[in-house]
């Protein structure tokens, strides 16, 4: 659906050492999906860039599927809950 | 934790034991991934703790009732993550919640499983005069990082972690310099594959372990059923929940004098003879009864005013005791009596509202009591705390077990702990907090309790690997009481436990301190099992970010090098190997010891491993075999290593499997 929601995007393990760097690359991939600088950051909730690479982002589900067709992309998934045990 | 570790041998008062010679965990970090802390709690005080560690990068961030100088030497990290969660629930009102935008706790779960595993001495703490003790956790000096991920949401009544929150609490956690990450979460089954980032925790804690951080979760609360333990990559340690030795014996006297022993927490008056129901039609009218716990509502008023009340339920859950009790009290009753398998959950009924559980043998005698006169009365007085015999260990009936449903070769849990009717902080926010302080059970409460352990262990050992603390817990774990009586797992029936239920046994902190040898495993040992469980090279290339390509034929899972052997499917024989470590006195020899699960033959080669100055590492391998005809269940036994010192043991866990890939339903 047209709808957006949370997906986590999971690159594996990060390429760079340096955060901003691995942070500004997600925001890059991001924008050339959506077109713009600002949908970029309005659509980013994460960028996981300390301990592996990945970003969580409001996505539609057709937006999902093209960054999972992506080759550095090792994963889309809408988000989910977990509950305390 | 008043009675948990004295239980688990590390007391205060004992000099030369693993919590003095580690300096009570200082240094070490263990942090949190749940709802959050309430910093101002006793357990976070900070006397006597040094600096803090050098190697900290993280930091106390402010927001709602919660800033920067909350924390202290003791409380030293404290970040929130909400964004994930506001993002799919836009309707959560963040002025109106009652949670906190802040790391401060609402819930009072998250302070709970932090005190558990790290907080500071807090003396004579009880709840309403029960469990009475000096509180602490596990390592009281080690240092607490508190990443909150989980909310709650008040028009759920429950809380509810995001995901993507989780995933940036972990992110953050390795940037900061945690050494253990304990996480109280779980999922649903079925379980995603550990390569598939449906499987959050695992891949986190994939990157989390390769930079080693010891990740340790909770096994989840879906038991006794098989095959629903959560959290089961094998770079996790697992955790199963058992009792104390400690009950609440609850005195009911029935009005032919006879005294029942029940369980509660019921800190109120003593109910003198009253008149006792069990609600059920004699015949006489067309009303409804029942004398089910959770129908209780159905039965007319007057049937349970002025009332203790009996009623039997199969529900294990501590809903179907506030449920029962919540009824009763509508109707004006007095009290109530549930007859149901031990759930272990012992929440005390609010307002000191008399709610105590018997098991059906018991509720029988009740009933039969009931129905034998005319005017039958009981009279229920308070809960006592007993500690030590004659109370046996248990594993819980809620403690999820194994087999591990995506990988039945690893064996899941790995290790049991207490998780039962635990004494620690809470938020006073909390409904059930009496001064800060709550009981509470889950293996939530277990996973700390083992995180606490290996912060101490950490601290003697701190170059080891996240797999050599698992392997140094696991074959050095109790499996018989502190009286050396066996250990029961609570189901239905109750049985002797096996590796299902506990792992390798109960954590035994001074055991693990000194393993002799060990299984250790690092990234390459997991690339193997990844490659060994049918995930492709492109997945796996991704997962720890080199190029992978797994060797043809494919390695079996069956080697990978855990601390157990578990094998699901024999038919005829199956050879694999395993290394271990010496890790104590340089010049060593060891010998095998198998004790065979029934049925199965365990050839052990070499059978003597001799390690010196040079020899630091020694591979062999074991071949077992089945004399079974037909398809079995799992018989169990172990494999022991011993120089007379140290029993390096670990649990084999064998099923055959003549029709593969079968369900029996006959």
């Amino acid at each position: 659906s047209d709808e957006s929601k949370v997906h986590i995007v999971y690159l594996g393990e990060k390429q760079h050492d340096d955060p901003e760097f691995v942070s500004e690359s997600h925001h890059q991939m991001l924008s050339s999906l959506l077109g713009s600088k600002v949908d970029a950051h309005e659509s980013m909730v994460y960028s996981y860039r300390h301990g592996f690479s990945g970003f969580a982002a409001k996505l539609t589900e057709s937006q999902a599927k093209k960054l999972a067709d992506s080759p550095e992309v090792v994963h889309v998934m809408a988000d989910s809950f977990y509950e305390l045990a | 934790t008043t009675r948990t570790w004295d239980y688990l041998g590390l007391s205060v008062a004992n000099p030369n034991n693993l919590l003095n010679d580690t300096n009570m965990g200082d240094q070490v970090i263990i942090g949190f991934i749940d709802t959050g802390v309430w910093p101002e709690s006793e357990s976070f005080n900070d006397n006597g703790v040094g600096p803090i560690p050098s190697h900290w990068k993280g930091g106390c961030e402010s927001g709602e009732k919660f800033i920067s100088t909350n924390c202290n030497r003791k409380l030293i990290g404290a970040k929130y993550f909400i964004n994930g969660f506001l993002a799919e629930n836009e309707g959560f009102n963040t002025t109106e919640s009652r949670d906190y935008i802040s790391a401060r706790d609402f819930i009072g779960h998250g302070t709970h499983t932090a005190s558990i595993a790290g907080g500071s001495f807090v003396p004579n703490i009880s709840y309403k005069g029960l469990a009475g003790g000096n509180l602490r956790g596990g390592a009281p000096r080690a240092r607490i990082a508190i990443y909150k991920a989980c909310w709650y949401v008040d028009q759920l009544g429950a809380v509810a972690c995001s995901s993507s929150d989780i995933l940036k609490a972990m992110d953050e956690s390795m940037h900061d310099g945690v050494d253990v990450l304990s996480l109280s979460l779980g999922a649903q089954i079925p379980l995603y594959p550990e390569t598939d980032l449906r499987d959050r925790i695992a891949t986190g804690a994939f990157h989390a372990v390769a930079k080693g951080i010891i990740v340790v979760c909770a096994g989840g609360n879906s038991g006794p059923a098989a095959q629903t333990v959560l959290n089961t990559a094998p770079w996790i340690i697992t955790v199963a929940a058992t009792t104390l030795d400690r009950s609440f014996p609850t005195p009911i006297t029935l009005g032919n004098r006879k005294v029942i022993l029940g369980q509660a927490l019921y800190t109120g008056q003593e109910l003198g003879f009253t008149s006792l129901v069990y609600p059920e039609n004699a015949g006489f009218t067309n009303e409804t009864f029942s004398g089910v716990c959770e129908r209780l509502n159905l039965n007319p008023n007057r049937t349970m005013a002025g009332k203790v009340v009996l009623c039997f339920t199969t529900n294990t859950l501590f809903t179907a005791v506030s449920r029962a009790a919540s009824y009763v009290k509508a109707a004006g009753g007095l009290g109530v009596i549930i007859a149901r398998n031990p759930g272990y959950n012992l929440t005390p009924c609010r307002d000191d509202f008399p709610c105590v559980a018997i098991d059906y043998e018991l509720g029988t005698d009740v009933l039969l009591y009931i129905r034998s006169t005319r005017s039958p009365v009981v009279k229920i007085q308070p809960s006592r705390t007993l500690v030590g015999q004659p109370v046996g260990t248990k594993v819980a009936t809620f403690s999820s077990r194994g087999p591990n449903s995506i990988s039945p070769a690893i064996l899941k849990p790995d290790i049991g702990a207490p998780g039962v009717s635990i004494l620690a902080a809470t938020s006073p926010d909390s409904n059930s907090s009496v001064g800060g302080f709550d009981i509470l059970a889950g293996t939530s409460m277990a996973a700390p309790v083992v995180a606490g352990v290996v912060a101490l262990l950490k601290a003697l050992h701190p170059n080891w690997s996240p797999a050599a603390f698992r392997s140094a817990i696991v074959t050095t774990a109790w499996r018989t009481d502190p009286f050396g009586e066996q250990i029961f797992a609570e189901g239905s029936s109750r049985k002797v436990a096996d590796p299902f239920d506990y792992g390798g046994g109960i954590v035994n902190p001074e055991k693990a301190a000194d393993p002799g040898l060990i299984y250790d495993m690092g990234p390459r040992d997991y690339i193997l099992y990844l490659c060994s469980a049918g995930y492709n090279d492109s997945s796996i290339t991704q997962l720890v970010g080199n190029v992978t390509v797994c060797s043809t034929p494919k390695t079996s899972v069956l080697d990978v090098n855990l601390p157990s052997i578990t094998i699901p499917d024999l038919k005829d024989e199956v050879t694999l190997t395993r290394t271990v470590t010496n890790v104590g006195t340089v010049d060593s020899v060891y010998k095998v010891v198998v004790e065979p699960p029934l049925g199965i033959q365990v050839v052990v080669a070499p059978e003597t491993l001799v390690f010196n100055s040079k020899t630091k590492n020694v591979s062999f391998t074991v071949r077992v075999s089945t004399t079974h005809k037909i398809n079995t269940g799992f018989y169990f036994g172990n494999l022991i290593w011993t120089d007379s010192m140290h029993n390096v043991t670990i649990p084999v866990s064998v099923r055959t499997q003549i029709l593969q890939n079968y369900y029996d339903e006959n």
